[in-house]
């Protein structure tokens, strides 16, 4: 009768650790949460068990306070340039085009640069989204330097006055090292072609995505200096919990999710809101 | 027992217990999640392999290439668990693709990104050092540029691409049938788009496909980096459209794999192949043993 309070509060400590484990949260963190809040409990810090959630709750929102951006990058230099970069089929591609959707309901002036010279119609897929945005594409043809794509948008840009380059990338694995320095070059040509140039580098992560997630983020990270995360696919039942150790390991902004594979499928990151789904 | 235990320990043996295991199985625990093993999956797998491990004799010392080295009980358990995921995995004489005469279809299917269309043309390569005669379908009607990414693909290895347009995937399917008739073709790949498996419009649209052309194969195609949700969506995959095999694509990453476990254990249908690269030659027939270390890490 004594002991039955404290084994309700592990038991549920238990349950929420289970919850965080199946949304894809790092193991090692949702472990060493877990073990916080069931020492919390034993110092009588987690008095009862309405407190447990919350306590948990407030550790994992902790991982979202490294970087506070939200929202599009609003700007003084013009153009703006924004690389998307990402494992293969993550939704780099498709995230252009929703955000290029936005842009150009903003009245912004738009260019994408297909820079995947190497998947099949790569560049036809990123054709279709220019049209229905209203955005202006450069493209190169199959399998020439993505780097000289990126360069000729960049000169582009620049002349004409473009608010925003959103420059599209091949997949790519992290264990491609190749790969990875094909990306940095791409980096580095795009600082030529246009001063500062890329803004920003975009991380799109897959919500299906387990624990390998995390070395792809540091991989690409250490390679590029990523400045924030998209997350996608979070309309499905995958919730996505390995942004927690990226933002808490790596202190990068989430920041948008899409939840659909449409134009308007896209919204800003709320980590409240995304904490509060990884417990459902 | 315990005499029996204690004579056993005298002679170099020991029995393995709850106990002298239990270090080794939490470790195992947190190796198979942090490989994306399902939750529930890593308690019955461990569960079953405990209650296989325990009470079994164990040399304290064996022969590890000509000289004696100390094994502990835990170090056995592992072994065990070794075995057991092997033998889960299943058996390597699996034969990939089931043939069928006057010809032999494989629609493929899967979530959004997983590789099913890069897949679709390396099956077509695989089949065509089979000395088959394939056909592929673009029936993939809603991404952007799908079908000209098959049919970009079939042009480089100059297999027919079969496509209409304004029609709908099922009849685009069954149409296709014919279009095999007519140019000899022996094997029909399907390729379909990405869904999710709560769309319940677009999973009966994979129901009436299969309705129409009662595929030979049907094929799962599945990330390797997935994570704990693999299972909900392979199940109710298979749950509806009943999955012959799934194809474990992007295994030339570093991501452990564990999600071809979960879905091995939860459907009980084998891993067919396995998708290495992105090439249209990056494709393997599965065989067991290289994935359970994997997995194990
Ligand atoms: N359900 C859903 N599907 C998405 C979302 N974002 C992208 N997709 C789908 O995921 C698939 C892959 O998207 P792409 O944009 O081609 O991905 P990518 O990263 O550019 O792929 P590669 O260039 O081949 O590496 C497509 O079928 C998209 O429609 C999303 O938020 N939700
Ligand atoms: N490294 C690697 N990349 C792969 C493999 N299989 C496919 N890909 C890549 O994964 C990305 C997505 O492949 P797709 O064939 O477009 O995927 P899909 O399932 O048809 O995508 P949707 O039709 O949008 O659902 C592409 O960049 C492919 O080149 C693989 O085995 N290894
Ligand atoms: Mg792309
Ligand atoms: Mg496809």
């Amino acid at each position: 009768i004594f002991t039955s309070g404290a084994s309700l509060k592990d038991e549920m400590v238990d349950e929420l650790e289970e919850a965080l484990l199946s949304a894809d949260v790092g193991v090692r963190m949702a472990m060493e949460f877990c073990d916080r809040v069931r020492e919390d409990i034993k110092q009588k810090r987690v008095k009862d068990s309405g407190d447990i959630q919350q306590a948990l709750r407030a550790y994992l929102s902790t991982c979202f306070n490294g970087a506070a951006k939200n929202g599009f990058p609003h700007t003084s230099e013009k153009p703006h340039v924004v690389l998307f970069v990402g494992v293969n089929g993550a939704g780099k591609t498709t995230t252009i085009g929703k955000i290029a959707s936005q842009l150009a309901a903003e009245n912004k002036n738009i260019v994408l640069a297909a820079g995947d010279t190497f998947r099949a119609a790569a560049a036809e897929q990123l054709e279709i989204w220019s049209q229905r945005t209203n955005a202006k594409l450069i493209r190169g043809e199959a399998g020439v330097d993505p780097a000289s794509v990126i360069f000729n948008a960049l000169s582009h840009a620049k002349e004409s006055g473009v608010d925003y380059v959103l420059a599209d990338t091949a997949g790519r694995l992290h264990t491609k090292s190749e790969l990875m320095d094909e990306l940095q070059k791409i980096r580095r040509v795009a600082g030529k072609a246009c001063e500062g140039a890329p803004h920003d580098v975009w991380l799109v992560v897959d919500a299906t995505m387990g624990q390998n997630a995390l070395q792809q983020a540091k991989e690409f990270h250490d390679a590029l200096g990523l400045t924030g995360v998209v997350l996608t696919k979070l309309d499905g039942t995958a919730r996505g919990g390995i942004v927690v150790s990226i933002a808490h390991t790596l202190k990068l902004p989430i920041l948008f999710v899409g939840v659909g594979e449409q134009a308007d499928d896209l919204r800003p990151f709320v980590p409240e809101n995304f904490v509060e789904s990884l417990f459902a | 027992d315990g005499f029996k235990r204690a004579k056993s320990a005298i002679g170099g043996e020991t029995a393995l217990s709850e106990a002298n295991i239990q270090e080794a199985v939490r470790e195992i625990r947190v190796s198979l999640l942090e490989a994306d093993v399902e939750l529930g999956v890593v308690k019955t797998f461990l569960e079953r392999v405990k209650s296989r491990a325990i009470g079994e004799l164990v040399q304290t010392e064996v022969k590890h290439k000509g000289t004696k080295v100390k094994r502990s009980p835990g170090e056995h358990f592992v072994r065990i668990c070794h075995n057991e995921l092997e033998k889960l995995m299943g058996s390597v004489e699996e034969v990939p693709i089931i043939y069928r005469r006057p010809f032999t279809t494989i629609m493929l299917v899967g979530l959004q990104g997983t590789g099913k269309t890069t897949t679709a043309a390396k099956l077509a390569k695989y089949l065509l050092n089979e000395k088959r005669k394939p056909l592929l379908v673009a029936a993939d009607i809603y991404r952007p540029a799908a079908v000209e990414q098959l049919q970009t693909l079939g042009a480089q290895l100059n297999v027919p691409v079969f496509h209409q347009p304004d029609l709908s995937p099922p009849q685009l399917c069954a149409d296709a049938l014919r279009e095999a008739k007519k140019r000899k073709r022996d094997v029909i790949i399907f390729d379909t788009a990405g869904r999710l498996a709560i769309d319940d419009t677009l999973m009966g649209e994979l129901e009436e496909i299969k309705e129409r052309t009662n595929p030979t194969n049907t094929f799962l195609v599945c990330d390797a980096m997935a994570g704990q949700d693999t299972v909900k969506s392979a199940s109710e995959f298979n749950r509806r459209i009943d999955i012959s095999g799934f194809i474990l694509t992007k295994i030339d990453g570093d991501a452990r794999g564990g999600a071809a476990l979960s879905i091995r254990e939860i459907t009980k249908k084998p891993v067919k192949f396995l998708g290495v690269g992105e090439g249209v030659e990056a494709l393997e027939p599965f065989r067991p043993e290289g994935l359970a270390s994997r997995i194990l890490g």
